[in-house]
């Protein structure tokens, strides 16, 4: 069962001013560190399980905590996944969403199972030795609610077909 | 005599002059709005103290012993990436600070991700790097800085609302907090740059507006922590973004305030390698 208390007891410690502003000694602000990250693993059980009972589907959800940094094994590895956008506002929200991946051309189908476009683009030099390449697709999702959109590499074999099919057919 | 460099899309053009690699102008498409906007990073030389104020530079205080902050680089050396949903230009200032400068297919903002560190300090000199954006705007020694994403506060340079201001310091005491964002304006456009986490800011000159993104001091400012402002763990390189507004005055608020909602309460992303079982048995 997931929980929220911890990272809610770890947020009401860092309301003071040292945590705030920075002020603390090398130590303290690595405890503060500790406290926040120690919270946010029983909150994405909770997360995983309001995801799996809105969405009637229990699934090994997995976050990326260093997406900002173009770290994400479950999208650098798998040759399909899952993406679930969970928007907090009041009102719809698009968002382009970015995933670092191993090279490649990816088929990303909507929530309606529709194919939308999609690009590989190159992340700067200075960024990642390791990964160098990152998937950009464009997500729509519902106020106070979620979309899910689900990402297939394409195999070279099936690339070609996909190129072939995607070619415009010359009029006759 | 400039050969350019653009990225745009419907609504926003960015020029970049390609021979120093750095952004020109900005044009707002919808409302033809044209701004010349340089950006580019600095940093203060924080003070250890001096025949004025044995104050330093540390955790609690800002005070960079000058005034003029050094550019980490007159020039960027770059690269253009351009597909159908972004177009964005990758600029490597030097091996500690770089930047990505980013339009996406159909949205109204320029988007500046800052990489900046580990800063250099084999020099002795601790370092208070910004990021500032000059334009020609006449914005007579006005800004404006949120509290705490909500209230926007009128700033103006060496002045106080509330008493008599006597300035001691003409930098560190017209910088400011800024939660969300800071904008400047000339009564026509409206600049606003908004954070993805809390920051110093200022407008120091007419028409200019900074951040501070990254510090690295050497030694203690005496307040209590009792030791200098400098990581040495994975906190020593931080990267962030900055989301970059023009437009007319008249809808800069609503521009601003749906941008910042959607920047504090971003989409959370998720994901799952597929393979479900039902939730209920049934």
């Amino acid at each position: 069962s997931g929980d929220s208390a911890p990272l809610k007891e770890a947020m009401a410690v860092l309301q003071h001013h040292d945590a705030v502003s920075g002020t603390a000694r090398q130590n303290v602000v690595n405890d503060y560190a500790r406290q926040l990250a120690a919270g946010w693993g029983p909150c994405e059980v909770l997360v995983s399980n309001a995801l799996a009972r809105l969405s009637h589907y229990k699934q090994n959800f997995s976050f990326c905590r260093e997406l900002n940094i173009s770290i994400c094994p479950v999208s650098q590895t798998s040759e399909r996944f899952q993406v679930t956008l969970y928007n907090p506002l009041g009102r719809k929200v698009d968002q382009m969403v970015r995933l670092p991946v191993d090279e490649g051309n990816f088929i990303v189908k909507d929530p309606h199972d529709q194919n939308i476009s999609s690009n590989v683009v190159m992340v700067p030099s200075s960024y990642s030795e390791a990964y160098q390449w990152e998937l950009l697709f464009p997500a729509s999702v519902p106020a106070l609610g979620f979309s899910t959109y689900s990402v297939t590499k394409m195999s070279d074999h099936n690339h070609q077909a996909h190129n072939l099919l995607s070619r415009p057919r010359k009029h006759k | 005599s400039h050969r350019v460099l653009v990225i745009e899309n419907k609504y926003i053009r960015a020029t970049l002059d390609s021979g120093t690699g750095l952004l020109m102008k900005i044009e707002n498409l919808e409302q033809n709005l044209s701004l010349p906007v340089s950006q580019g990073f600095f940093w203060y030389n924080a003070s250890v103290g001096d025949e004025k104020s044995s104050q330093a530079s540390g955790a609690y205080i800002f005070r960079p012993n000058v005034g003029k902050p050094i550019p980490v680089s007159r020039w960027a050396q770059i690269s253009v990436v351009k597909t159908a949903l972004v177009q964005e230009i990758h600029q490597n200032f030097s091996a500690w600070c770089s930047q990505v400068i980013r339009l996406y297919k159909g949205q109204r903002h320029l988007e500046l991700e800052w990489t900046v560190g580990p800063i250099p300090v084999r020099d002795d000199w601790g370092k208070e790097v910004i990021s500032r954006f000059d334009t020609p705007m006449k914005t007579k020694g006005q800004f404006f800085t949120d509290s705490n994403g909500r209230e926007i506060l009128k700033r103006r340079d060496d002045y106080r609302p509330t008493w008599t201001l006597n300035q001691t310091e003409p930098v560190a005491g017209n910088y400011y907090p800024v939660n969300t964002r800071i904008y400047i304006t000339d009564g026509q456009m409206q600049l606003t740059v908004l954070t993805d986490r809390s920051q110093g800011g200022s407008s120091l000159q007419d028409g200019s507006l900074e951040l501070m993104v990254h510090r690295r001091l050497l030694v203690d400012d005496g307040r209590g922590v009792s030791e200098p402002l400098m990581e040495t763990d994975p906190g020593d390189k931080v990267r962030g973004r900055h989301l970059v507004l023009l437009s007319s005055v008249s809808d800069a608020a609503a521009r601003h305030r749906l941008l910042a909602e959607q920047e504090v309460l971003a989409p959370q992303v998720v994901l799952s390698l597929g393979g479900s079982s039902p939730y209920h048995s049934r």
